[in-house]
């Protein structure tokens, strides 16, 4: 389903090229749940954008479900970003200026959703994270942990079938991260698409492969816990 | 050192009034090492702001080195922030035009140290977490675990005595934790007093103090682990 071929991404910062990503070749395969763990800046989240189609690769090939995205056009891009794949941002990425509701409500507005429907499954999705009594406060009227959950439950509202999470309970207690992840292990058995970045070992503990990433590359790759 | 005397602090939403802390008394000393842990939501980061003087409570009386603070003038308050405290906000706050080593001197530049002197001192800051080779990346170049070093390094510049650390850990892989939390360490034992917030048990096991809070209260206050 997502197969990273020789994927290199480098950066050119004027007088130094950093090499971030130094040939990752990684297959997952459909309704996997995997956990990709390594030292802060080990390439990740960078990573995690090629996966999700939101960043190109400096080399080396990205085929998902068999297709190459390189050879993508634009329609073709928002389709699968916004229809095949949910994205938890690290850094949550919400409209500031938007309520929580319009936030999660915004990938439905852009599937054509009309919005007595929109508002309702809005209105669950964030009873799901917790947060029905935080629906129409705006971003900086929430707390960090809240905000994260905004942004999770921002990524779930279209039901994708992949589902990528670049750290989602970062900021989040172990009650309400527990929360959190029996909502992916219910997506995971119904046969999704699960890749998940964490540094926190309880957190890997949920998927069934776990892959470790250090300096650019892939260190071990190996099955988890799969609680 | 740090006095809260019934803190309590409320929005108005337009329709509904939140109160988010129903009345904090807190006492803590000059050389202490308190971790303050609960749920998501429950206070946390309102009652740092306060004890940072970054915000006012609602009611009750906030007293810092044995003075008030409300009866604080802006000039007096800008200089507890610059030279007393130092904050690592749990969104890192940095300046994105920025470079990291800019963004580290920026303590140092209200305090009149001058060019030369600032920019070794910032070097030092940024090589103690471990970002040495990325003193010229702006924010948006930097990985979310280096962005939360540029935080940290930022609020130890000008050896605050009191430092607010608010999840200084979220975004760290367990080895690079370990080296934020050895400085913190470091600190303490220098005297300094630490107040952190942290969701995960392991880093507060580092205090010699847990308080936790619950829906606006402190709902144990108990010696902790001081490993
Ligand atoms: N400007 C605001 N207007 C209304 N409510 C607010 C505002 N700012 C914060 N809140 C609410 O206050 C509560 C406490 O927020 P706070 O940021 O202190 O929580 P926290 O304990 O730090 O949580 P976390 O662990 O998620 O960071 C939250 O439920 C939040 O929705
Ligand atoms: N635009 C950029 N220009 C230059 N270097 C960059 C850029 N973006 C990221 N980097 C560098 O790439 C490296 C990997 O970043 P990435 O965000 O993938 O790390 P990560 O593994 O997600 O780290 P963390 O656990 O801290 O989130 C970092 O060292 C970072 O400094
Ligand atoms: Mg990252
Ligand atoms: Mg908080």
């Amino acid at each position: 389903l997502l197969r990273c071929i020789d994927i290199r991404k480098t950066y050119d910062l004027g007088a130094q090229k950093i090499e971030v990503l130094k040939g990752i070749d990684l297959h997952i395969e459909k309704g996997e749940y995997v956990a990709i763990m390594g030292p802060s800046g080990s390439g990740k989240s960078t990573l995690m954008n090629i996966l999700g189609c939101l960043d190109t690769p400096s080399q080396g090939r990205y085929e998902l479900d068999g297709e190459q995205v390189a050879g993508m056009n634009e329609n073709e891009l928002a389709d699968i970003r916004n229809r095949k794949i949910g994205f938890v941002f690290q850094t949550f990425n919400l409209l500031a200026r938007q309520s929580a509701q319009a936030n999660v409500e915004l990938p439905l507005v852009y599937s054509g959703v009309k919005a007595a429907t929109r508002k309702k499954r809005a209105k669950e999705a964030l009873e799901a994270v917790g947060l029905g009594q935080r629906a129409d406060h705006r971003p900086n009227e929430l707390s960090g942990g809240e905000r994260q959950r905004v942004a999770v439950a921002r990524a779930l509202i279209n039901r994708p079938s992949i589902i990528l999470a670049d750290e989602p309970t970062g900021n989040l207690d172990t009650r309400t991260s527990i929360e959190i992840m029996r909502l992916f292990n219910n997506l995971h058995q119904n046969g999704n698409t699960i890749v998940l970045v964490t540094h926190e070992p309880d957190i890997a503990e949920y998927a069934h492969r776990v892959v470790r990433l250090r300096d650019g590359l892939i260190e071990s790759d190996a099955p988890g816990v799969g609680r």
